[in-house]
């Protein structure tokens, strides 16, 4: 489920989507104890010239969306994660053994040009 | 979809889907670890992934191996207060050459107590299991006893450190021939109690749960980490 944006205009904006994975819908929840799912947010959108400064953008984004009003070549700044959250996961393997993992980096908490 | 599900499998470093009958006892700990890291990813703290503070090592990474022993039986359990022999065995195959051991906890859950049902006390014998000279025997012997534990009923789960022994094992795989876990009555025999101590003894033999909570640590998924931290 894609969170609703603001308005109409600001809905092709880069900005972060929230989707939720249910493990049960998978049948990973046979084997995976903890988490009940995975949020697999992620960025998408437009990163325009004019709002890459509002857009929690990088400065070097601002610099590339800078060069690209000079030279078309260069390409135009990306949405992408801007802040990383990370996960625990509580799994058991094949041998019945209980597994405790921690994943840096796995859960997109912010968006921004870059 | 079968595809990107290998993946995430490789991900995990699994070979393949999992597919346990039932779910092993998870250790309170395990589920504290777990909640207290989604509380504060949820609340936005910084937290370090290599370092286990409700345990006080560092790791990013904790097994709860499995026992993959078996119950011995001899003529020395209906003499001398003997109540089980168990030979406990655990694989730590799973652990990659570039993890550390940072801990090594076994786990003897001794089953369920309540004060409206009390056992006799328990005397818990650890020994480094040995292989038997005697050819033709596939038993193991207890070697060297590493520890000896009185215990008073009721009583939760008992832990003892074997991280030496971990590390010697990990290093040296064909060292490892497992433990050997005796169990013994600390009650004399009267004639009045002969029923409820062989009651125990069976009630335990159920009950038993052993597993070793193994931490180790990356350093090459540690580093960065660490170098954010300085």
């Amino acid at each position: 489920a894609a969170s609703p944006a603001a308005s109409p205009a600001c809905r092709s904006l880069c900005h972060r989507h929230q989707l939720f994975i249910n493990f049960r819908d998978l049948g990973w929840h046979k084997w995976i104890i903890a988490p009940r799912g995975f949020m697999a947010n992620y960025c998408h959108g437009e990163c325009p010239f004019s709002l890459t400064t509002s857009l929690n953008s990088s400065s070097y984004a601002f610099m590339q969306a800078l060069m690209r009003a000079v030279d078309p070549q260069v390409p135009q700044a990306v949405c992408i994660p801007t802040k990383l959250s990370p996960i625990s996961m509580l799994y058991q393997d094949n041998n019945d053994n209980v597994i405790l993992r921690h994943y840096e980096d796995m859960v997109v908490d912010e968006c921004g040009c870059g | 979809f079968h595809f990107q599900e290998n993946l995430f499998l490789q991900f995990l470093g699994l070979d393949k889907m999992p597919s346990p009958e039932k779910f092993q006892p998870v250790p309170s700990i395990l589920k504290k670890i777990v909640q207290d890291r989604e509380a504060e990813a949820a609340a936005g703290v910084a937290q370090d992934l290599c370092y286990v503070k409700e345990l006080g090592v560092r790791g990013n990474m904790l097994r709860l191996l499995a026992d993959r022993g078996f119950f011995l039986y001899s003529k020395k359990l209906s003499q001398d207060n003997f109540c089980l022999q168990k030979l406990l065995y655990f694989n730590l195959s799973a652990i990659s050459r570039e993890e550390q051991l940072t801990m090594a906890r076994l786990g003897l859950d001794l089953g369920p107590n309540s004060y409206y049902n009390l056992g006799p006390d328990l005397e818990v014998s650890l020994s480094v299991a040995r292989e038997p000279h005697v050819s033709g025997r596939s038993f193991p012997k207890p070697g060297r006893r590493m520890a000896l534990q009185s215990v008073p009923r009721p009583q939760g789960a008992l832990h003892f450190n074997l991280l030496d022994m971990a590390q010697d094992w990990n290093n040296n795989p064909q060292k490892n021939l497992g433990l050997f876990l005796e169990i013994l009555v600390r009650e004399d025999r009267g004639s009045g109690v002969h029923f409820q101590l062989e009651d125990t003894c069976a009630r335990l033999r159920r009950s038993l749960h052993a597993s070793l909570l193994v931490v180790t640590l990356n350093p090459a998924q540690c580093h960065l980490s660490s170098r954010k931290r300085r």
